[in-house]
């Protein structure tokens, strides 16, 4: 069992630099096993630097930045061990355009490679615009959800409604 | 093995028969504050067995079941269900040679939670297994809840040995 | 000292009412000072109820609801006792577009009726829109901020050369 | 008494003197992930007295200071200053005769914080009252932190007492 989660470290570890290089179009990350009190059960550490920064504590990172952090690392152990499924639930809400898009590009690209289906609850229209498709919830009556099939044309007028 | 399709009634405000499907590549869910998005994607994570509350923001299981409206009473049982393909019968023993599966769970108020696969009775643990042997489950580092991205960054590094275990 | 607080909570509560219900387009809200161990400090408890939906906890609240309801509280505070300046720091990332117009509205009011002055951090173009002027912030030098005033029109060209 | 204008150097990413009118209405302030706006409303909180480092999303008071980049070598020393208008003459004792006012907050790398109200060295305690009476300080509900506008919801109700306390 320790062999497999050394592997498994080392590929989190790979994947996890170079999503967050991309996503932040340059800079460095890494992840360390650190001991803790119990020797036999290590942390896990994350060490990030966005581009022409010095490394500093995780804590003052912006809430942009540490959301970009944050799915670098999940998309990593997704790449490595992937799930049937990937729930988002309005991961871009603190990002900026520009990373919004960035982002979108990635899940796209994960998409394609792998049999994984993403699920992504957004309200920026960025994103809904890269989607394959969109599913809308509304409260037509009250307090009573319901699901319907939505295109970006009707989207205007299903805002409205709500 | 493929999630092909959830369907939930009484689930939170889900009071009547929804059918999500789950296809490939990238989904969207769309819609104003309070319509009931992060409850469709918390229906999904509950099915796999979640026996945290708080993960469902609530303070008891029986808060899922819907509570009722203006208009309309309460319920006293919801219901959430998975379709799975398994054309490439890779599926966890002993469902490797069935063609689909389903995986279900029902709450009654006051009783409780049962759960079934192929409509065959099982345990809570046993629905805990067959998720976790498909790299997936309740607490799996894919399912991110709103508000929840950068929890991974803000905790402490032995927390996040468990993200290293799910992906080993 | 006693006085002066039942008198702001009956004020808060008031206002807490009336903003509630226009940021949400109907329901009721009200606030309650329950008995805590210590007798002589009560806590301040919350209950809020959407238009159309039963009394939950508030934990059962939406993201967008839970935001409009701090909301809602915060700027009650803040009608009783008016501060020289409000700091908002992406209070509208959870927020759909509707509820971002409808708390832009209250805040141009509260803006005009008293004499506080708003910082409001945002990403969204709708608030930006309506904010009387535009700062902007780049590190055109990695990792060094600057300040510099924008309007709508540069907008776009401000967040291309982040 | 009105806030007028926000002078920082050395504070956070803000290395070079900068200068933020503060005007009647509504202001927004933009730009980019990680381009400093959160450190800028926190050069506010921090002038006001603060004395949780948390509160400025660091482990010391001394991450306050500019830590420098690949090109800049660090700072030892940051400092924020305020000038406040006092047209209507409404400002507590005992400055209710002076036209303008400023505060200003230093801090030395490894030596701690000074304060300074038109010139004249202040404990931290007489600045925090000075905001105090204002309506305002370094804890108030008005400044809302970014991702912190729901944490009112999710309190303790005795937690949510300071909160009135505030309004009386
Ligand atoms: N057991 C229940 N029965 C009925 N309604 C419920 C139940 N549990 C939660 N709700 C309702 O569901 C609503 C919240 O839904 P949800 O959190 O899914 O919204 P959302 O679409 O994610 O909104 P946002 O965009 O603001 O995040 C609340 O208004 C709440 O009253
Ligand atoms: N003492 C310091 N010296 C230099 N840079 C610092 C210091 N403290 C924080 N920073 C930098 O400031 C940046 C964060 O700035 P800030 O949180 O203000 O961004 P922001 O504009 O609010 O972004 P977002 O839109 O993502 O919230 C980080 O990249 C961090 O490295
Ligand atoms: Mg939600
Ligand atoms: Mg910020």
């Amino acid at each position: 069992a320790k062999e497999r989660l050394t592997a498994a470290f080392d590929q989190v570890n790979t994947y996890f630099q170079s999503l967050f290089t991309r996503l932040f179009g340059g800079g460095k990350a890494h992840l360390e096993m650190i001991e803790g009190d119990d020797p036999s059960v290590a942390g896990l550490e994350i060490y990030a630097q966005p581009p022409g920064k010095n490394l500093t504590s995780l804590s003052l990172l912006s809430g942009g930045e540490q959301a970009l952090t944050a799915l670098s690392l999940i998309l990593a152990m997704f790449l490595t061990n992937p799930a049937p499924v990937c729930v988002l639930d309005e991961v871009d809400a603190p990002l900026d355009d520009a990373n919004v898009d960035r982002i979108c590009d990635v899940l796209r690209e994960i998409a394609e490679k792998s049999q994984t289906r993403f699920l992504v609850v957004t309200h920026h229209r960025l994103t809904m615009a890269r989607m394959d498709r969109l599913f809308g919830v509304t409260m037509a009556e009250r307090g009573v959800s319901q699901l319907v099939s939505v295109n970006m044309e009707q989207l205007d007028m299903f805002a409205e409604a709500a | 093995v493929q999630f092909s399709k959830l369907r939930l009634q009484g689930f939170k405000s889900f009071v009547e028969k929804t059918e999500l499907e789950i296809m490939p590549g990238l989904t969207g869910i769309v819609g104003p504050n309070g319509c009931g998005k992060s409850n469709l994607l918390e229906a999904l994570r509950w099915l796999m067995a979640s026996n945290s509350a708080k993960s469902m923001r609530s303070s008891s299981m029986d808060d899922v079941i819907f509570s009722g409206t203006a208009n309309r009473p309460a319920r006293n049982m919801a219901e959430v269900s998975l379709l799975l393909e398994n054309r490439a019968h890779n599926a966890p023993a002993p469902y490797g040679n069935v063609e689909e599966l389903e995986v279900v769970r029902r709450i009654e108020r006051d009783y409780g939670s049962s759960y079934l696969i192929n409509g065959k009775p099982v345990r809570q643990r046993d629905t805990q297994i067959f998720f976790a042997d498909l790299a997936s489950g309740a607490n799996s580092p894919a399912l991110v809840s709103q508000g929840k991205v950068a929890a991974i960054i803000n905790a402490k590094p032995i927390e996040r040995r468990s993200i290293l275990e799910d992906s080993a």
